[in-house]
């Protein structure tokens, strides 16, 4: 993929970018 | 507070606004300015939250009857209907009466039964609503008259140059206009015009050709996307521009594909292989988010995030958010 495809796993938060 | 507190809160609040209108005398207007956005958003609701792989043929009514498959007591559904038809008559028979003790009363019994759709758990309902991922979009549309082609342009604001990052690009037939503006102003998160935009970034807009018209959305990514699919012709822009159609942008599958991918978490807490959610993924992507996918790079993506969704335990998948667009 062309972007950053990341799990941010921060205490609770979880997300997914692109 | 989760995404089912948060409408049971928004809820309660409208209820004490109309209490309020009855202190004294009151107009159909001062009804209606509570009952249409409350109604739209418990229609938001139901398709991203509750039922978030809805189609987007969906409608209020059809969302609703979906409790007809979950455990919701059948007494609860009529409530969500007399809210719908309260909403309906609010927003789109003026001529008729709006009496504030109905609306209070539909109000209260809509409460009653968003609770309980709130304790049956399904979709989104518990997960955390700070976690819900808002956009600030622009959305721009450009005529190419020779080749009766309407380009729709779903933008970022940002510091570039231009002032904008395109995130995806949509192409469609130049008749599609009419229909497709009629359904953008019909949703409460759009707006549209020059008024919304500073003058340079409207003059950036005329720059770029025969420009038709821009608005702002103010809500989640994939549900503006969802509003422009139906009238995407993927065979415009493989025709027109070889190697730069929209299933060629890797930011379009991606963030397409991701848009899918999270509707398909956020519904289910069934354990899936990494070929079925790569599937999954594909046949969303493709009803609701018009990518086509029988292309090879749709295919690899979708391979790569269902592995690294495989990642996350199972019970923390409904908490994914995105896409985190970073331009």
């Amino acid at each position: 993929l062309a972007g950053p495809l990341w799990l941010d796993l921060d205490g609770n938060a979880v997300v997914l970018g692109f | 507070m989760t995404r089912g507190d948060e409408i049971v809160e928004a809820l309660d609040a409208a209820l004490e606004r109309l209490r309020r209108i009855g202190y004294g005398p009151y107009a159909r207007a001062d009804v209606s300015s509570v009952i249409d956005p409350l109604g739209s958003r418990i229609e938001t609701f139901l398709r991203s939250v509750a039922f978030p792989m809805s189609s987007r043929a969906d409608n209020f009514f059809t969302l609703i009857e979906q409790f007809k498959s979950t455990s919701l007591h059948g007494d609860r559904v009529p409530s969500l209907h007399a809210m719908r038809d309260l909403y309906n008559r609010s927003k789109h028979k003026p001529q008729e009466p709006l009496a504030l003790g109905e609306a209070i009363r539909t109000v209260q019994n809509t409460v009653v039964t968003l609770k309980d759709v709130c304790a049956l758990g399904i979709g989104a309902v518990g997960t955390p609503f700070e976690r819900e991922l808002m956009y600030h979009l622009w959305i721009a549309f450009w005529d190419n008259y020779a080749n009766g082609v309407t380009e729709a342009a779903i933008m970022l604001p940002s510091d570039h140059w231009t002032y904008v990052g395109t995130v995806d690009t949509l192409h469609m037939d130049i008749q599609s206009w009419d229909a497709l503006k009629a359904k953008l102003l019909a949703h409460p998160r759009f707006r549209m015009g020059k008024d919304h935009f500073e003058p340079k970034v409207w003059e950036g807009f005329h720059a770029g050709g025969d420009f038709l018209n821009a608005g702002v959305w103010d809500g989640d990514y994939g549900e503006l996307v969802r509003l422009v699919a139906p009238f995407d012709d993927s065979s415009i822009g493989e025709r027109m521009l070889p190697g730069l159609a929209r299933h060629d942008s890797l930011t379009s599958i991606g963030t397409a594909l991701i848009a899918a991918m999270i509707d398909i978490v956020r519904s289910s807490s069934e354990p899936m292989s990494r070929d079925e959610l790569a599937e999954a993924i594909k046949t969303r992507a493709n009803s609701e988010y018009a990518m086509p996918r029988d292309k090879g790079s749709v295919a690899e993506a979708a391979a790569q995030i269902a592995a690294l969704v495989d990642t996350v335990p199972l019970d923390q998948r409904q908490r994914l958010a995105g896409p985190v667009l970073v331009l």
